[in-house]
């Protein structure tokens, strides 16, 4: 399983429709301070299933739509889409056959929030299970920020633990 | 159960034995039960960067302790590893060896894992196969730009 | 008292506000009372980088809350100005033009006071008039060598 | 009043007796990962009067002493000490007519702490005292590290109010 591409809009400064070509296996992303970079990652990490507003530095799950800067209007609708090229087969349970898996989640300003698998409508459990077994998830250690190495940093012995419980 | 969280902990522990010189040029570290009951024993993570006396985390330098976190981190990420790998900012507090350290490690990952990394560093922009970089021309809206390093580089040199 | 902490908050407000765009190279930023009682008032950031809206500094990027917070501490700094101000690398999650900003900002600082600040930046070292290396060429020992930058970054370059 | 040297004896990693010369007002210090630049860093703190252990980044006081590496035994005293010209004659007190202002800490391994003002033996309040409108101080704002940014950042309001008191 290799991600092909990641596609955001209305996502929060990434108001346009943006696709990310994933080409390379060695990918770096720079830029200004506050340009988005960060907001990528809170991309990816939402579109996984991310359920908590304060892990996508946000007080509600509304504060991912762009909501507006000084030349455009808010909008109403933020979605992103993760496409896996599966021809290797590894992604199993129901999907194993495709050759390629779409993952997109969609919110709108009234609370809706809706996920599509290869463009079918599912539940949020029908990508979490896609992911079993991936290595794959919202929280999983597939996303190092700065906040978590600060949070191994910090953990006492027995907060690590739990860090290795979850993880195994 | 207990097995689970030996298995898982050796597992975890072997990683970050490896990890660690590799990111530190030498030295050496390993995680310690702090009981022996394994349901309710806590970690403790032991490092030696290179010359130096073993001692736990916490008496470590900034950047020392955040590479030592960053191979806790890629051991931890290699128990259940995903296509791809995202890391923020991830080398600031590094110095400059450490930085290429840290690059060559990403690299050898990359045979298997799609590694994607925000960066601020030159170094770490260098050792990228391809830089996508994002800007805010427009105030508040994002765009990605390919960017040609050289030319980077060379408007950014004073 | 009230007026003693209204004082405070006035000259702490009013160098925030001249600090925040030099650092920022424009954009706007104030401090709020949160509630009328002067007894029991909270007090918020409020900040607007160049191009963006104004609000809390809870909202911005990474690098723009360090840069914000620094603004505020150098301003908490004059209100009672010692002889010297170290800083411990404030500027590690700072982009190359916020650097150059900080440092002329350090620069002007150091008109009147002696700025002494740690760094692993490049454009930070070579905006110091004297450059102190610290090396543990002997392991586990802490020895000062004077830095001839242009060697240094001679060295480092690849 | 002008900081001109900053000595240290023993203090952390400086086991060497070392002399910091602050022959300029824009000073860069840098070097490799775990060098020693923060511990010098923490010997300001510590000379100016710092008593809590957590401030120096150890668990006791004890721990600023040179505590040994592979090639030299631990020692057992530690000591700072901080030179400044006064010939401007704007430190105070009984202190206003010394052309130099020489204020010295020793530590050793049997918990004695002692403080020195121009070679004489004082108290700690002595120090304080003595910088007292100057704006030096342990807690000062003349000392900027990650962990005060850090703080500010995630400072609420009443917490940043309590910033505010603490330096009016
Ligand atoms: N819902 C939203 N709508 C519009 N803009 C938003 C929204 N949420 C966040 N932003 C903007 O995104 C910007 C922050 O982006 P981000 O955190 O990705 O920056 P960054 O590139 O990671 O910067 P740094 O290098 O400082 O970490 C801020 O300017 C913020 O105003
Ligand atoms: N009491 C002590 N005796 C001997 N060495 C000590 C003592 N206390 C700390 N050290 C050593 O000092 C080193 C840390 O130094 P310091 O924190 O100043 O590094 P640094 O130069 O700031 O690094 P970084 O760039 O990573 O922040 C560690 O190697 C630590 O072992
Ligand atoms: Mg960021
Ligand atoms: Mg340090």
């Amino acid at each position: 399983m290799r991600l092909k591409t990641i596609k955001l809009a209305g996502f929060k400064s990434f108001v346009d429709p943006t696709t990310i070509p994933v080409s390379s296996n060695l990918i770096g992303i720079c830029g200004p301070n506050g340009c988005g970079k960060s907001n990528i990652i809170d991309a990816v990490r939402w579109v996984m299933g991310e359920s908590s507003a304060k892990n996508l530095r946000g007080d509600s799950m509304a504060d991912v739509i762009f909501n507006g800067s000084s030349a455009r209007k808010p909008i109403g609708q933020a979605s992103v889409e993760l496409l896996f090229d599966n021809s290797d087969g590894s992604v199993g349970g129901p999907y194993a056959s495709y050759a390629e898996i779409s993952i997109r989640r969609e919110a709108a300003r009234d609370g809706r929030s809706d996920y599509f698998l290869n463009k079918t409508r599912c539940r949020r459990k029908d990508i979490t299970d896609l992911f079993l077994g991936t290595g794959l998830g919202p929280r999983a250690y597939s996303i190092i920020e700065q906040d978590m190495v600060t949070r191994v940093i910090e953990a006492k012995p027995e907060e690590l633990r739990v860090f290795f419980e979850e993880a195994a | 159960s207990r097995a689970r969280f030996k298995e898982t902990f050796d597992r975890i522990n072997s990683g970050f034995q490896s990890f660690f010189p590799r990111l530190f040029g030498g030295g050496s570290a390993y995680l310690e039960l702090t009981e022996h009951d394994l349901l309710t024993t806590g970690v403790s993570v032991m490092a030696r960067p290179p010359g130096k006396r073993n001692s736990t985390i916490h008496l470590l330098s900034g950047g020392e302790k955040a590479l030592t976190a960053v191979a806790l981190l890629f051991s931890l990420f290699e128990l259940n590893p995903a296509p791809f790998c995202l890391l923020d900012e991830v080398d600031a507090p590094l110095d400059d060896a450490n930085v290429e350290r840290y690059c060559e490690t990403l690299t050898t990952l990359s045979d298997k894992t799609q590694m994607i990394y925000v960066t601020h560093n030159k170094i770490s922009m260098e050792t990228a196969k391809m830089l996508i970089g994002v800007t805010m021309t427009e105030p508040g809206v994002s765009r990605l730009v390919a960017v040609d390093l050289d030319e980077a580089l060379e408007m950014a040199a004073r």
